[in-house]
């Protein structure tokens, strides 16, 4: 039992130790810490719990490591189309937003859709419009490519002939489990 | 997908979540991580959770809020709930991935049924855990 802490994910899904370098290895141990560390400062001088949820996911989101913010994998219409929420427990209170493709850091669009509107889920231009409204940042869609997103979209789109079938699904590759 | 639980020393809890989603997604798909009760949730009367997988069934499995509603109303451990959804219900709907969560107590939870899951903890006195793989 703690009196205050907090945990972490970066995805779950086909990970294994054949397919990581110790080099790639080494960097998602260390973005994590790092991530885990801002937390645990947040929290250690008295910070809220959003706070410290909001603050750590911009560690994940800005990392091209994860399929997140920068790093996100790419829809079929070569677009990365980012989600995300937050919710807190006292109040019960949540907010998030879907589909959007222009703010750097989806969740403190999330964070904003719950404390600053009267809804809980905004999607797409007009979740990106209010986001603004906010103050938000707002990046060129292009911050968002990695080249090795877009080369798992392009496999899939080759592997991928049957139309009814809307994502990629590789055991191999790790994408399709981090949705 | 990425995620964050945490409890603050007002004892309150939050939950977050945040993805890209599934490559090649088409028709505005989304997934579980921005519906509340599915990829994300807290209460300060049992827990905060966010999840990672298969989003179509952490959607129709409501994987977040159940781990919640089972620690309220059969006084489950969070450790004992977030394994009977993810283990037991998830898993048997056919559907993959994890959580974290942490509960009012500052226990700290990361249960998945894949072969890895990138997690980290991080307890009251600083000590930093970072786990990949099912070991």
């Amino acid at each position: 039992q703690n009196n205050f802490g907090l945990v972490i994910h970066g995805g779950a899904g086909t990970i294994l130790k054949k397919n990581l370098t110790p080099e790639l290895e080494a960097q998602y141990k260390e973005t994590l810490e790092k991530a885990a560390r801002k937390g645990y400062e947040i929290l250690q001088n008295g910070g809220t719990s959003l706070d410290a949820v909001e603050q750590t996911i911009h560690i994940l989101e800005n990392s091209p490591l994860f399929n997140a913010g920068k790093g996100a994998v790419f829809a079929n219409n070569e677009k990365n189309e980012l989600d995300a929420s937050i919710m807190e427990g006292k109040t019960l209170n949540a907010g998030a937003v879907a589909g959007v493709t222009n703010l750097k850091n989806p969740i403190s669009a999330a964070r904003k859709v719950m404390e600053n509107s009267a809804h809980v889920l905004l999607a797409r231009e007009g979740a990106e419009e209010f986001a603004a409204s906010q103050g938000l940042e707002v990046v060129n869609p292009d911050y968002f490519f990695t080249e090795k997103r877009y080369q798992s979209l392009l496999h899939a789109k080759q592997n991928l002939s049957d139309d009814s079938k809307s994502a990629y699904v590789d055991p191999y590759i790790n994408d399709y489990k981090f949705g | 997908t990425v995620g964050c639980v945490a409890l603050d020393k007002d004892g309150n809890l939050a939950a977050g979540t945040s993805t890209g989603g599934m490559t090649n997604k088409k028709w505005n798909r989304i997934g579980d991580s921005p519906i509340i009760g599915a990829g994300t949730y807290a209460n300060n009367k049992t827990c905060a959770v966010s999840g990672t997988g298969h989003g179509e069934y952490f959607i129709r499995a409501n994987v977040a809020y159940d781990i919640s509603a089972l620690m309220e109303y059969k006084n489950l451990s969070l450790q004992e709930a977030a394994k009977e959804v993810i283990q037991n219900k998830l898993k048997n709907m056919g559907g993959d991935g994890g959580i974290i969560a942490i509960d009012a107590k500052g226990n700290l939870v990361a249960e998945f049924n894949t072969a890895g899951m990138y997690r980290a903890t991080v307890d009251e006195n600083g000590t930093i855990t970072v786990g990949i793989y099912k070991e």
